[in-house]
């Protein structure tokens, strides 16, 4: 039942697939239940946001917005040669897009906020992204970031040490102490056979991974395998399929609305636009439990390229799709109900030396870790959510490596897959993988590494020179989880999607920020100058005020008695000016008679004599007098006897 | 410059340096690190441009302003790196380099 008068909302398909049901975010449900983002802010961190444009205008954030390429706290784009400065005010469309505007399209949380930290447009540094992460943090609830190192298949980069504790504190203090969001894109290295694993944006825990699928649920070309990607959502495919409706930059060749957003680039906001819809129902959802009702409401669909594999908790993961298709009904009336998961339990290995060669295809070198009750005692931890592996590896050819983990459940990852285009002699120092498949898991048992070598070199030999495990879960036992699914599943009639039913939330921290909403350097000199000014002419006026008192006071007819203020005629009342003072100067008539008052004395108003006609005189002539367009200066008064 | 965005100001150029203090017991105070952080940042030659976004104890230090010959500026990287890494109030310090990073 929902129309827009949108023009390409038809065109839209990824929010209502006409041509194809089903083959969409399934979110029209959700907007008919009045969940559209309200009270949600999103930021999109990228080359800025063009929040003047008039799909973006009415829900951009200037609070939760700044530009850290220009210093400034507003992040619109730059155009450049390339005309490629439009990236980030897309993701903005894609999330916030404001409906019913007869302009362009719609978002898919287009009743949130949306705010722009511009950062891709300059040199960046760590302290740069750290910086970024964590901007106007009590703003901003989820943090969509649509780009990562380089998908060239032979990159391994990823937050250094000042981004990694951003995004720890960001998930620890953000968002009043529920965590920050961060979404990010898994990459577009599909054809350079990359894998998101090495990236350590991607890989990272505070992160939800989402990777695309296209119009017929399938891994584009450019898409990447991933252990650690959670999820993924619509995006472009190849040139037969459609792309991504949104919102586009009007700058350069830019018209305010595009049929060509493609890539992860575009499913990142898509899913931080669902989240929003999630953080409207329930806004004390933590950073882990966004990510749990993601793996327990993302859908596995048929795709026989996909590799889906069914753990020991019953979710189905696929290098290609993570636990599959996210469907904003599912998450949104998941998160209605949704009680917090447990605090985070870790467990870390002591780091195993190893110093063992990696044959060399089929053979494979394997090591052991066993971790047993008493190893997870002091944490509690008993399932499992993200499990990570630091490892250590000299080899002449990186991309020849192959490195596997297999957990308890036997449940395999292929966490460090081999690339053809990595030639990169220094192998792995302390990288650290990451996989979400042992999910909901038993932690304990013996987790197994295994390693080879698939190069066709021959005499290259490959060292392991040390490794680590580290287990992120909960205290939930598997019935706990088991019982969680079932609750969820009831819940998907949509019966709980409505205002009368309200869940308590305890309440945020107050966490205060480094700066809240400053003035910037250029406001601050304007103040100053204004200020000055006002100074300067209040004093200039004072002075006036008491010198032409005194002036008066000395005059004869002063002495013997009170004085007495020339009279002021009915005519002078409408035609002069009124201003707060005593006469600036009293004036004779041309035949020296003085005009009399009969009425007190007022001090309601300056007399200003309307002598000075258009042109006779002007202020610039007289550097020290005051902007009175009025006023007649001393010199002209040498025929009339000055009384000043 | 602490707290007003300062540290944003170093995408510019030159040379900088992200340094974390250690706080002793109790230091909590902004204000004190932030003085320990000037005094650190003089010493090695440079410049405080105040605390790293949202990161307690994590300061940047940038180049003094004013261009300067190729040799001073390796000269100037050097003595920093001789004092940053001898200080006893220095946890950590790393030279900020320039992050390669693609859209999606």
């Amino acid at each position: 039942s929902m129309h827009f008068n949108d023009p390409k909302y038809p065109m839209q398909w990824h929010l209502n697939n006409r041509r194809s049901p089903g083959r969409d975010i399934n979110v029209t449900g959700v907007w008919e239940r009045n969940v559209t983002g309200r009270g949600v802010t999103v930021v999109v961190v990228d080359d800025g946001v063009e929040h003047t444009i008039q799909d973006i205008a009415p829900n951009y954030c200037p609070e939760g917005s700044y530009d850290l390429n220009s210093n400034d706290p507003d992040p619109m784009p730059h155009p450049d040669e390339e005309n490629g400065n439009h990236h980030g005010t897309r993701c903005a469309g894609e999330i916030a897009a404001v409906p019913n505007n007869s302009f362009c399209a719609v978002g898919v949380a287009y009743g949130s906020r949306i705010a722009g930290i511009r950062v891709l447009d300059g040199p960046l540094t760590d302290s740069m992204e750290a910086v970024a992460f964590n901007k106007h943090y009590q703003i901003n609830d989820i943090y969509s970031c649509s780009w990562g190192p380089d998908d060239d298949g032979k990159t391994v980069d990823g937050p250094h040490q000042l981004g990694k504790a951003a995004l720890q504190h960001g998930v620890i203090a953000g968002r009043q102490g529920f965590g920050s969001i961060f979404v990010v894109a898994s990459g577009n290295g599909g054809q350079h056979n990359d894998n998101c694993n090495y990236d350590g944006y991607a890989n990272s825990i505070y992160t939800v991974t989402i990777g695309a699928v296209d119009e017929e649920g399938r891994m584009p070309f450019y898409a990447e395998e991933c252990a650690s990607m959670l999820a993924v959502t619509f995006s472009g495919g190849d040139k037969m399929l459609r792309s991504i409706v949104t919102t586009d930059w009007d700058l350069q060749k830019g018209t305010g609305c595009t049929e060509g957003h493609t890539g992860t680039s575009a499913a990142a906001p898509l899913a931080a636009g669902m989240i929003a819809l999630m953080l409207q129902v329930r806004p004390c959802l933590t950073w882990r439990d966004v990510q749990h009702i993601i793996v327990f409401t993302a859908t596995q669909y048929e795709d026989r390229h996909a590799d889906w594999l069914t753990n020991e908790a019953g979710f189905s993961h696929s290098h290609q799709h993570g636990f599959g298709l996210l469907n904003a009904w599912r998450l949104v009336n998941a998160a209605k109900i949704w009680t917090s998961v447990p605090y985070l339990a870790s467990y870390v290995s002591p780091v195993l030396k190893e110093n063992k060669a990696v044959p060399q295809s089929p053979h494979s070198l394997e090591v052991l870790w066993n971790v047993s009750r008493m190893d997870l005692e002091m944490s509690g931890l008993k399932t499992l959510e993200h499990v990570a592996v630091t490892v250590s590896i000299t080899h002449p050819r990186r991309g020849s490596l192959e490195v596997k983990l297999f957990c308890p459940s036997g449940m395999m990852s292929l966490i460090g897959a081999p690339r053809s285009m990595d030639s990169d002699p220094s192998g792995f120092n302390d990288w650290t993988f990451s996989t979400v498949r042992c999910w909901g898991e038993r932690a304990k048992g013996v987790y197994k590494l295994v390693i080879r070598d698939v190069g066709n070199e021959p005499l290259q030999v490959g060292i392991l020179r040390q490794w680590q495990l580290t287990l992120y879960g909960s205290v939930w036992s598997p019935v706990d989880i088991r019982d969680r699914q079932r609750l969820l599943e009831s819940a998907m009639s949509g019966e709980y999607l409505h205002d009368d039913f309200t869940l308590p939330c305890p309440p945020g921290l107050k966490i205060p920020e480094e700066d809240g909403y400053t003035i910037t350097p250029n406001t601050l000199k304007t103040l100053v100058l204004v200020g000055c000014f006002t100074i300067f002419w209040t004093i200039y006026y004072m002075l006036e005020v008491y010198l032409s008192q005194r002036s008066v006071a000395s005059a004869p007819g002063c002495r013997s008695g009170p004085c007495r203020w020339p009279p002021r005629s009915r005519r002078s009342r409408e035609e002069w000016t009124e201003l707060e003072s005593v006469p600036l100067c009293n004036s004779k008539d041309l035949d020296g008679t003085e005009t009399e008052s009969g009425g007190p004395p007022t001090t309601s108003g300056l007399l200003v004599p309307d002598l000075l006609h258009e042109g006779d005189w002007s202020p610039s002539q007289n550097k020290n007098a005051p902007d009175f367009p009025h006023q007649r200066p001393p010199e002209l008064l040498q025929g009339e006897e000055q009384i000043c | 410059l602490a707290g007003t965005g300062g540290t944003d100001t170093q995408g510019i150029g030159g040379l900088s340096w992200a340094v974390h203090l250690d706080s002793l017991e109790g230091e909590q105070e902004e204000e004190s690190l932030a003085q320990k952080a000037d005094a650190v940042a003089q010493a090695a030659g440079l410049v405080n441009a105040g605390r790293i976004g949202e990161l307690q104890g994590h300061y940047l230090f940038i180049q003094p302003v004013g261009h300067k010959q190729a040799m001073e500026v390796e000269a100037m990287r050097q003595q920093a790196e001789a004092v940053l890494a001898r200080h006893e109030a220095v946890r950590w310090h790393s030279e900020q380099t320039l992050l390669k990073r693609a859209k999606r």
